[in-house]
């Protein structure tokens, strides 16, 4: 019964300094920002539209040097989870 | 049972049908416990309170859904825009949120279907369960407009397949966290959730941690006739519970469907967390100032067991009936709004965590595991302290090879035993418990202060190796209440004013009472005679007399538990807080122990805890000796948690330690010598080695004399043994750790003392490179196969 993870092309940033600073990161490696996640302080939502929308293993590209940008404090590639009506 | 009511004859063409609120069908049994119409009859009905739906959308335009939809309590995370109408399919599989939301907030007398719980609530919904749900989906749903939504419904979760063990990532959770924190202006956003639909996987809501949070109100079902719904999973998180449908011959629920439709075909917990998040909505119009915990302990001291039939209801310590299958009970509208209207805040909470306990015990196969931890509910920290307990965690981390075969429970200091996991037969999984949170509300109201209990059980299902053992690595517990009794200054249950009217009766009744009597007293009333035939209208008593006087004293042959007669002024007096019975006032003359004490047979008072070398026995409620080698035992004389001086623990028995160089043999209950390579060992092989013998070095699990290739030798911690540590990956020999590989495997060229993969990159420019370079991606494992070699051949 074991799971493979499935990634999306979306990822949960942390990025201090208010929206502005969290666009000019999005926008610096290729991500769109869909805005702030829920009442979360600096957590941002980022969509990439070149990265699959749905895949079993990472895909390495420039996009992922948001991990390493001195801005982020934090970036994680969002997993499926699933998830059943009651 | 309440008959129908004239003032609520709606119109609506399914109300006929809605059993669970009123009585209109004369020939059938009435099932209006829930008493939402008498919550109605005082007025309520979800003015000005706001619900929103977290599901797959609700359809907005629904003649039932649209006088009450509130466009500012939606959202659609799916489609990042404001609408949640539902994606419509020719399978119709996004009907979950419409019926749930109609359960709520259907408006009433509109010819149309049903009537919602809070027929007038404002009722919204967040569509985001069509589509990929990830961790950022649901901490965005759990945090649109925290302080306009007052209460968030969710029915769904991981999945009920009794296999599954998942819940909120780190998102979600800190998304809970602000909700009760910040959430309705600091008041605390509600969050209630569908307990688990997974009966027929014997699922155990245990493994679902959005319905065993602290923060969200967990909600079971009933049948009509107060069966076990095919559905239910039981746990100790659930705190109340409402009618739903589950057995062949019930009546149905009705709600609101897709396309502008009815319904009769919904059901599992689906149906009561949106009955409950109704029946909140109404005790938030009753007070608009209760807390997320004040909503909790409401639904604690209103739910009621009734007719709900389950083998495991118990009384806690604090006179609760709880059960694992339907928590308090069903839920009362009637009497959650009449305590909310005169509610007074809990007192803060406070948190009492302890220190991780770590008894790396093995758990046999067939054999329970206890271990325990005395609490003193941080009574030396004032911000900390918890007296009166709300809920009580248990994170644990165990390894196992058939999780599904533990059963986990734990014991209070008042006696009250949780089950906090149950065995699940379909979980075979290998992975154990990595710090998994398990949460009990069965110790609701219970103190806090005294010895706390784990016990993990083995039970092997199927055939498995049974000499692969569990291990309990570490556990610890949290636990959530105040420090002061969140009731002192409220009125119990049985202040409920009656209808209106009943007090005059009562009144006009003493008044009528004042004219002498002259009957027969009873045979209790001493000498001076009495005011009336029953042992309360004695004027003095034969033997002693029970109650405070002039008000509520009446005459006994004997005192009751807690109270010892006092034969020279005719009264019984209190015994001490802690005695069951007693000769006399003093702690010291109990002669037996309430509920959850033991008698300490040293001191001759009762105790939470027993001293060094006694366990406290439940059958006889004493202090009872352990074996001679244990310095602490649990439940039995021979089943040691401590050892004396000069003895280890070995399971739950204590040998005596063996000195240097040999082990403990349990079958032959003597020390026998460890493999040479070993200074300490377990056992005999070379791959038990604790410590290493003079002039070996660790390696893995072995002891060995020179480190192997593709390992280097590197310096001991403190006091331990030197270790071989790996090379870095893809290196076969190195002079130490990180980049100091000597020689690489075949495929790979040592570059810069790192192993980089024997394959040129097209694609790498100057740019590339660059960026490359000015990142030292080369330096990170992850990239090392990033275009190094081509990017360092170009200089």
């Amino acid at each position: 019964h074991c799971r493979r993870d499935v990634l999306t092309n979306h990822w949960a940033v942390r990025v201090p300094g208010g929206p502005l600073q969290a666009d000019r990161v999005a926008q610096k490696y290729g991500y769109r920002n869909l805005g702030r996640i829920g009442s979360l302080e600096d957590y941002y939502h980022f969509h990439h539209s070149r990265v699959v929308r749905r895949a079993a293993f990472v895909f390495r590209g420039t996009h992922s040097f948001i991990h390493m940008d001195p801005q982020v404090q934090w970036a994680q590639q969002q997993k499926v989870k699933i998830r059943e009506k009651r | 049972s309440i008959q129908n009511d004239p003032n609520f004859n709606f119109n609506d063409p399914k109300w006929s049908s809605m059993w669970y609120i009123h009585c209109s069908d004369q020939g059938s049994p009435c099932h209006s416990e829930m008493n939402i119409l008498g919550a109605w009859r005082r007025g309520y009905t979800g003015k000005n309170v706001v619900v929103t739906i977290l599901d797959d959308g609700i359809e907005r335009n629904h003649p039932d859904l649209a006088p009450n939809y509130d466009h500012l309590a939606s959202y659609d995370v799916n489609g990042n825009d404001y609408d949640p109408t539902p994606r419509y399919d020719f399978h119709n599989v996004n009907i979950h949120g419409t019926r749930c939301a109609g359960e709520v907030a259907a408006a009433a007398n509109n010819t149309h279907c049903i009537v919602g719980v809070a027929f007038n609530a404002h009722i919204g919904g967040i569509r985001m369960l069509d589509g990929d749900v990830t961790d950022l989906v649901e901490a965005k749903s759990l945090g649109i407009r925290p302080d306009y939504i007052d209460i968030y419904s969710s029915s769904w979760g991981p999945k009920d397949d009794g296999r599954t063990v998942d819940g909120p990532g780190p998102l979600t959770r800190q998304a809970f966290e602000q909700g009760i924190k910040k959430g309705r202006k600091g008041l605390g956003s509600i969050f209630v959730w569908a307990s688990g639909n997974g009966g027929r996987q014997l699922d155990h809501c245990s493994c679902d941690g959005y319905t065993s949070s602290i923060y969200t109100v967990s909600i079971s079902s009933t049948t009509e006739h107060g069966n076990r719904p095919w559905y239910l999973e039981p746990c100790s998180s659930i705190l109340a519970s409402t009618y739903s449908r589950g057995e062949l011959n019930d009546r149905k629920i009705v709600t609101t469907d897709l396309h502008q439709r009815c319904t009769d075909g919904h059901t599992g917990t689906s149906v009561s967390a949106p009955i409950v998040a109704g029946i909140i909505a109404l005790a938030l119009e009753a007070n608009l100032l209760l807390t997320w915990r004040d909503v909790q302990h409401l639904l604690v001291r209103t739910s009621r067991p009734l007719h709900l039939k389950a083998d495991d209801w118990k009384t806690n310590g604090a006179r609760l009936r709880v059960s694992h299958l339907y928590g308090f009970g069903l839920v009362d509208a009637e009497a959650m709004v009449l305590e909310a209207s005169k509610w007074r805040t809990v007192p803060p909470q406070h948190i009492c965590t302890h220190k991780r306990l770590r008894p790396n015990s093995y758990i046999h196969a067939g054999q329970t595991l206890n271990s325990s931890t005395v609490s003193s509910g941080c009574s030396d920290e004032a911000d900390r302290e918890v007296v009166f307990l709300e809920h009580v965690v248990v994170s644990v981390l165990l390894t196992h090879p058939r999780r599904g075969d533990l059963e986990i429970s734990l014991t209070s200091p008042s006696g009250t035993r949780s089950q906090l996991l149950a065995r699940r037969l379909y979980d075979s999984s290998n992975q154990g418990f990595r710090n998994w949170e398990f949460m009990s509300v069965h110790f609701w109201g219970e103190k806090a202060k005294g010895s706390w209990t784990l016990e993990i059980r083995d039970s092997p299902s199927k055939l498995r190796n049974t000499e692969v053992l569990g291990n309990l690595k570490e556990w610890s517990l949290t636990l959530y209440g105040t420090s002061e009794d969140p009731y002192l200054h409220h009125s119990t249950n049985q202040d409920v004013p009656g209808p209106e009217g009943a007090k005059d009766e009562l009144d006009l009744q003493e008044e009528e009472g004042e004219e002498e009597y002259i009957g027969p007293c009873h045979s209790e009333c001493g000498e001076q005679g009495c005011d009336g035939p029953e042992a309360e209208h004695c004027l003095n008593c034969v033997h002693f007399s029970l109650g405070r006087p002039n008000t509520e004293r009446t005459c006994v042959s004997h005192c009751p538990l807690g109270y010892f007669g006092d034969v020279a002024a005719h009264r019984c007096r209190r015994c001490h807080r802690d005695c069951e019975r007693c000769l006399g006032r003093s702690e010291a003359e109990c002669t037996s122990c309430r509920r959850g004490l033991y008698m300490n047979p040293l001191s001759s008072t009762c105790v939470h805890t027993c001293p060094d070398s006694h366990y406290g026995n439940q059958e006889q409620q004493r202090c009872l000796e352990c074996d001679d080698s244990c310095r602490r035992c649990s439940q039995d004389s021979d089943r040691c948690t401590a050892c004396k001086h000069g003895h280890s623990l070995a399971g739950m028995t204590c040998v005596p330690e063996c000195s240097n160089g040999t082990f403990f043999h349990l079958e032959e209950m003597s020390c026998r010598v460890c493999h040479s390579s070993c200074q300490t060992c377990t056992g005999p092989g070379k791959q038990e080695c604790i410590r290493c013998a003079e002039g070996f070095l660790q390696q893995e699990w072995r002891c060995v004399q020179a480190c192997a290739p593709g390992y280097y030798s590197g310096e001991p911690s403190t006091g331990r043994n030197r270790m071989c540590h790996r090379c870095e990956e893809n290196c076969v020999s190195c002079s130490g750790p990180g980049t100091a590989c000597l020689r690489c495997k075949d495929g790979f060229s040592l570059v810069s003392r790192t192993c980089v993969i024997n394959s040129s990159c097209n694609n790498a420019d100057e740019i590339f490179c660059e960026m490359v370079k000015s990142n030292r991606l080369c330096e990170k494992k992850l990239y090392r196969q990033f275009c190094c070699k081509t990017c360092l051949m170009n200089g």
